[in-house]
């Protein structure tokens, strides 16, 4: 849980 | 190890229109480990195909495996996939299960 909430969003791309 | 998620589905997409119409977030080394659609946009060949649905999960593409690819690189590769005229559609084997 901890680690997850050190990692950062994602950016979104559209295809 | 190498059983299908319980919960995926192959969808295969036709090249109905000039663009596929997603949007997807998420890859590796981001709160959202594999690419998930946020997106169907109206017209694309997506949303043509009517089997996407946003806030599926994309295991693999063309029989191969998102996991573990950053999100530029699993963009590139569905980008590739669609682009590609050795096929005239894109298998997307998604799941809702997150």
């Amino acid at each position: 849980r901890e680690k997850r909430l050190t990692l950062p969003p994602s950016e979104i791309t559209l295809l | 190890p190498g059983l299908l998620e319980p919960t995926s589905a192959l969808v295969r997409v036709a090249k109905s229109a000039t663009t596929l119409g997603i949007a997807i977030e998420g890859g590796a080394n981001t709160r959202q480990p594999l690419p998930r659609i946020v997106t169907i946009q109206r017209g694309g060949s997506a949303h043509n195909c009517g089997q996407l649905k946003v806030g599926q999960v994309i295991l693999e593409v063309n029989g191969v495996s998102l996991r573990g690819r950053e999100h530029r690189e699993a963009a590139r590769i569905i980008a590739e996939a669609f682009k590609t005229k050795e096929r005239d559609h894109v298998d997307f084997l998604v799941t809702e299960f997150n």
